[in-house]
C-alpha cells in the first residue's frame, strides 16, 4: 500500500460520492449517462467477486463494499428513482459495442483460464472503456453541467494515480501486473482531452461546453 | 509471493 494508492482510492471514492450527491440534491440525473454507471456496477461485481475468499485487509473489504453500493445505489437512482429525468435519448452509445470485444478479449488475454481469473481481467478492460458512453453522452448534448466535470475530474485522477502506484510498485517490490497496467493506461488516455478541457474552461470558471 | 499480491488493488 502506498500514498499513490491510498489518494487514488480516496480519488476515485469522491468521484462516486459527488456523482451521488449531485443526483440525489439536483434529484435529477440530467446530463448523466446511465450506461457508463451500469458498466461501473459490472465491472465492480465482477472483480469483486474474491470479496468473500481472498481476504487482503479490512481496508480492502472495507472499500469493496461501499464502492458496490454506491454503484448500485447510482444506477438505481438514475433507472429507478429519478428514471423520469433520465436523458435517455442522448445516452445512446451501443453496449454491445463495448461488451463483445472486451470479453473476446479476456477469454484471449488473461493470466490464467479460470473463471475467476477471466472475470477479473473482464472487469479490468470493461473499466477502461466503461466512462465512453459518458464521454459519447457530453459530446453528443456539447455541455455537461460541473459538478458532472468534478465527477470526471476525480475519476480521471484515480486512475491517473493507480498509474503512478504500478510505476511505484514496480520500483519498489518490483511488482506489476500487465493487464491492468496496459488497460490503466488506455483508460487514463481516455481522460486527457477531458483533462484539457477541464483545465482550461472548468478551472476558469467557465461552463464545459464542447466547440 | 508474486501470487499472493494479484489482485490486492481495488
Amino acid at each position: 500500500m502506498n500514498i499513490f494508492r491510498i489518494l487514488g482510492d480516496v480519488s476515485h471514492l469522491l468521484a462516486m460520492i459527488i456523482l451521488l450527491v449531485k443526483i440525489w440534491r439536483s434529484k435529477s440525473c440530467a446530463g448523466i449517462s446511465g450506461k457508463s454507471q451500469v458498466l461501473f456496477a459490472i465491472v465492480f461485481t465482477s472483480r469483486y467477486l474474491d470479496l468473500f475468499t481472498n481476504f487482503f485487509s479490512i481496508y480492502n473489504t472495507v472499500m469493496k463494499f461501499v464502492f458496490l453500493m454506491c454503484a448500485y445505489i447510482t444506477v438505481y437512482l438514475i433507472y429507478g428513482k429519478f428514471r423520469k429525468t433520465f436523458d435517455n435519448e442522448n445516452d445512446s452509445f451501443r453496449l454491445e459495442f463495448l461488451l463483445i470485444p472486451v470479453t473476446g478479449l479476456s477469454f484471449l488475454e488473461n493470466q490464467s483460464f479460470t473463471p475467476l481469473e477471466i472475470l477479473w481481467t473482464f472487469s479490468i478492460y470493461l473499466e477502461s472503456v466503461a466512462i465512453l458512453p459518458q464521454l459519447f453522452m457530453i459530446s453528443k448534448t456539447g455541455e455537461a453541467e460541473t459538478i458532472t466535470t468534478h465527477y470526471l475530474f476525480f475519476l480521471g485522477l484515480y486512475h491517473a494515480l493507480y498509474l503512478a502506484n504500478w510505476i511505484w510498485r514496480y520500483q519498489t517490490e518490483n511488482y506489476y501486473d500487465q493487464i491492468a497496467v496496459v488497460s490503466g493506461v488506455v483508460q487514463t488516455i481516455f481522460y486527457c482531452d477531458f483533462f484539457y478541457l477541464y483545465v482550461t474552461k472548468v478551472l476558469k470558471g467557465k461552463k464545459l461546453s464542447l466547440p | 509471493d508474486q501470487e499472493s499480491k494479484r489482485h490486492d488493488e481495488l
